[in-house]
């Protein structure tokens, strides 16, 4: 199954 | 002293509707722009981003950059007592820990303010850089609505697959599999009823149907949806909201280990 990624993996936090 | 009238007030109501099963607390950020804000679920697997212009209200006072940070629930719940056919003005004094919502009727014989406590919140703000996405797909927002909902009843994940054929919406469950595919079609009578594939890559993407169905709550916000989607990049699920700007969904791809 494929696993879920998260935000931070792809957007840097400001 | 911040004071925003915004003669539409449904839009403001159809917008709580839209986000506030997404994201529980949030912060609203008021600036000479506008009514704005970024906030994830409390996964950080799904962002949204809300933008209301400033000149889409009749009167938009924001004496300095402003953040107010709300219970998403509560602030539906006061929203839920203003008529659809309300104007709705917000209204909050420097430094003060509460916000007033006003609703007038239409012929100004009701009107009523709700006050509601501000809370402070630690919220994480991301950067978005601008990206090119290899296809954007414009098509009914009810459509996607239905499609996202029909699935949902097979699977847990869709795998959103764009060529130059048109765009797929693909599941497997327990008791089955299911495809949806949805063919560019430009030569309806009503620009709103077509579907549109601009794309300069074959992409396929898998998704948690759970957030695709929460994005949909925003159906009523605008009759067009637009995905936008890269190999290896967030989706992004917009709804424009007319004359005033938008509210995007980001949502992080499924990836195989």
């Amino acid at each position: 199954t494929p696993l879920q990624n998260n935000l931070s993996e792809f957007y840097f936090t400001t | 002293m911040l004071e925003l009238r915004l003669v539409q007030g449904s839009l403001l109501k159809k917008v709580l509707e839209a986000i506030k099963d997404l994201v529980n607390d949030a912060n609203f950020d008021c600036s000479a722009t506008g009514f704005s804000l970024q906030a994830m679920d409390s996964s950080h697997v799904a962002l949204v981003a809300l933008l209301l212009r400033s000149e889409g209200f009749e009167h938009y006072r924001c004496d300095r950059n402003l953040s107010m940070g709300m219970n998403l629930g509560n602030m539906a719940k006061m929203l839920k007592c203003a008529g659809n056919d309300d104007i709705i003005t917000l209204k909050a004094d420097d430094g003060s820990d509460t916000v007033t919502f006003m609703f007038e009727s239409p012929t100004q014989d009701k009107i009523s303010d709700f006050e509601m406590k501000l809370m402070d919140i630690d919220s994480e703000h991301l950067g978005i850089p601008e990206a090119e996405y290899h296809a954007i797909v414009r098509m009914p927002s009810s459509e996607f609505g239905r499609i996202c909902k029909d699935l949902s009843s097979i699977g847990d994940t869709v795998v959103i697959s764009v060529t130059k054929e048109g765009v797929k919406f693909s599941t497997r469950g327990d008791i089955g599999t299911a495809n949806i595919v949805c063919r560019q079609n430009n030569t309806v009578d009503k620009p709103e009823e077509a579907t549109i594939i601009e794309m300069t890559e074959p992409v396929s993407l898998t998704f948690a149907l759970r957030y695709m169905n929460s994005f949909t709550k925003a159906t009523p916000l605008s009759s067009i949806v637009t995905l936008s989607l890269s190999s290896d990049l967030p989706v992004v699920v917009e709804y424009k909201i007319a004359e005033m700007g938008y509210i995007r969904f980001y949502l992080a791809p499924k990836i195989e280990e």
